[in-house]
């Protein structure tokens, strides 16, 4: 009855926010990736500046 | 650099399960409380 | 009375996942500012050896 539409209504809206918390680990998941990739590819020009001194 | 993003793969599972782990705990209790009021 | 329940329930669930959230995100925190620090670290070093040659 209406407490088990409560119930449906307050159980979906917790999904919501898990979905919510889900797209911002994966966004900072991808900034970490990101931010490592770079970071890698500096090193390697870096290294290859070095090498050609 | 490997290790950093293994360790980020780790915790966002762990923060996911515990997400789970709290939505199951809230359907029990509503489950309960719409068992004792019926 | 049981809709007071089934909202104290909901408020419960999403205070979890706030502080879970919280502590998640302040642990990202922490281990960024750490990477950078062993980074700047190795630059550092690597700029001293070269100064040496």
């Amino acid at each position: 009855k209406a407490l088990e539409e409560m119930r449906s209504h307050y159980i979906k809206a917790v999904g919501k926010i898990k979905g919510d918390m889900l797209r911002y680990i994966h966004e900072s998941k991808e900034r970490a990736a990101e931010m490592i990739r770079t970071e890698v590819l500096r090193e390697r020009q870096e290294t290859a500046r070095r090498m050609r001194k | 650099a490997a290790r950093f993003l293994e360790e980020e793969e780790l915790r966002s599972q762990q923060i996911l399960e515990q997400l789970d782990a709290h939505i199951e705990v809230l359907k029990m209790e509503s489950e309960r409380t719409v068992k004792q009021f019926t």
